[in-house]
């Protein structure tokens, strides 16, 4: 996608990483707004991140790699992923 | 990669259009493009799904339509904000929530070209979601949620056709033709005519319902058997039983999966048939009697209760426990009335432990679903009993 001259909103920090799971639908919509993220227990944030893992076939280790990271900047649709 | 136990597939999000023919419109135009190049990328957009189906996508230019499209910049008023270029390309609403798609503006649209995002690709993953797709975690899929990249020849993947159909049944053959799209002659056409799917819908009364070991979901009604989805009634359906089961005959009283060896069991009258898969066993049809001590002639209904693993035989107002860990199989305190099952009624057509982990019971087109914690039948709105039509065979 580089190739497309693509400046993607790349997800670099934890936060920018809640929002993005809280975007499309691995954690509450809450987590929207950064000043709740702390709110989130470290399990359920580690459970947000292994859905996603699993959803986009990555290791499934719970934690913000780079490899989870880079997918994360990926340009996408703005539908969640998990639809209630 | 740790692959979850769960096979990849797309999901449905729960609601389709009721109609095929569905109208669309481009209300806003992308800035960088010229007009009747956008009308003619968004027209092969949905022709990916119209392919597939019977859908059909008709063009207007003002009025109402099903499907409206607008390309947007930051806020559009719908609570969703678009975020510049990269990031969230485009989204789109379910058929419940109106259907339309909104495209990012500020993205460099472009069509037939490496640079840019191209706006096939994402217009025919919107319009999937337009129709009742959610994501597909098969990556190939065009339902997967990421930009892949412009691809000349774009095509569905199995994984989004399975999908489609699933909501809106495959494309049906055009008989006058005798031929499909390809030419290729179809004078056999395997699908049964589309009055007899109607037979399910007029009168949802099934003989028996049942899971095959791989976890389909199957009805039986006469000599015909269809294969269920999550919503509906899967396409190409109803089948004759004997060309999917050789050797069993129509008009089956009840059928259960036995999950500890994989085999499934058809009752009918005084015998019974053993199969793996779809293949009978060899030495069947036997006598009931003879493997199924204790158990009546001409069943009702039949399945494995979640709440034991036994296996529970309905006839009539009374029910029977067979357990062939036990000697006997059936304690001699059976049978006992179907009463002790609140809320149920006697002479049922079907039972069925569904994948969802439910047992539901079926009586004269109507259903019933149990609370295996409350041992009664569930308090729910609507209530119970509820037209299976409607819920299970997408009438």
């Amino acid at each position: 996608l580089s190739a497309s001259g693509y400046d993607a909103d790349s997800v670099t920090t934890d936060t920018q990483a809640m929002i993005y799971l809280s975007q499309y639908g691995y954690l509450s919509p809450s987590v929207k707004n950064p000043a709740m993220s702390h709110l989130m227990s470290e399990e359920s944030v580690s459970k947000a991140i292994s859905e996603f893992q699993s959803f986009v076939g990555l290791n499934i280790t719970g934690n913000l790699d780079t490899q989870t990271l880079r997918m994360m900047s990926i340009p996408r649709c703005g539908v969640k992923d998990k639809v209630g | 990669v740790a692959s979850d136990h769960r096979s990849k597939r797309y999901a449905l999000q729960g609601s389709r259009w009721r109609v095929k023919n569905l109208t669309y419109k481009i209300s806003k135009y992308p800035s960088r493009l010229r007009k009747r190049d956008v009308d003619e990328e968004i027209k092969q957009a949905f022709s990916l799904w119209s392919e597939y189906t019977d859908l059909t996508f008709t063009p207007k230019s003002s009025g109402s339509v099903h499907i409206e499209i607008r390309f947007e910049r930051g806020e559009h008023g719908d609570g969703d904000p678009f975020d510049g270029p990269g990031g969230t390309l485009a989204h789109a609403y379910f058929p419940v929530y109106g259907g339309d798609a909104h495209f990012d503006d500020s993205e460099r649209w472009t069509i037939n070209s490496f640079t840019g995002t191209n706006l096939k690709q994402v217009a025919a993953h919107e319009f999937g979601h337009s129709l009742g797709l959610s994501h597909s975690d098969v990556r190939d899929a065009l339902m997967a949620p990421f930009y892949r990249g412009y691809e000349p020849s774009l095509s569905l993947d199995s994984d989004d056709i399975e999908g489609i159909q699933a909501l809106y049944g495959r494309k049906s053959r055009n008989t006058d033709r005798d031929s499909d799209s390809a030419g290729t002659s179809n004078r056999h056409t395997t699908e049964p005519p589309s009055e007899e799917d109607a037979e399910l819908c007029t009168s949802a009364s099934v003989d028996t319902m049942f899971n095959s070991a791989d976890g389909s979901t199957f009805a039986f009604k006469g000599q015909h058997y269809w294969k269920l989805t999550e919503e509906s009634i899967a396409p190409g359906y109803p089948q004759r039983i004997s060309k999917s089961w050789p050797g069993l005959p129509g008009d089956i009283d009840a059928a259960f999966t036995y999950v500890k060896n994989g085999k499934t069991y058809f009752f009918k009258g005084s015998q019974y048939w053993r199969y793996t898969g779809k293949k009978m066993d060899p030495n069947y049809p036997k006598p009931i009697s003879e493997g199924f001590t204790g158990i009546p002639d001409n069943l009702d209904a039949a399945f494995v209760w979640s709440g034991n693993g036994k296996i529970y035989f309905f006839k009539r107002d009374k029910f029977w426990r067979f357990d062939p860990a036990q000697r006997p199989p059936v304690k001699n305190t059976y049978p006992k009335p179907i009463a002790n099952w609140e809320g149920l009624p006697n002479d049922l057509d079907a039972a069925l432990q569904y994948t969802n982990g439910f047992t539901y019971f079926f009586k004269g087109g109507q259903y019933y679903r149990f609370n295996d914690r409350a041992f009664a039948v569930d308090v729910a709105n609507p209530p119970f009993p509820r037209p299976a039509g409607y819920w299970w065979f997408g009438c």
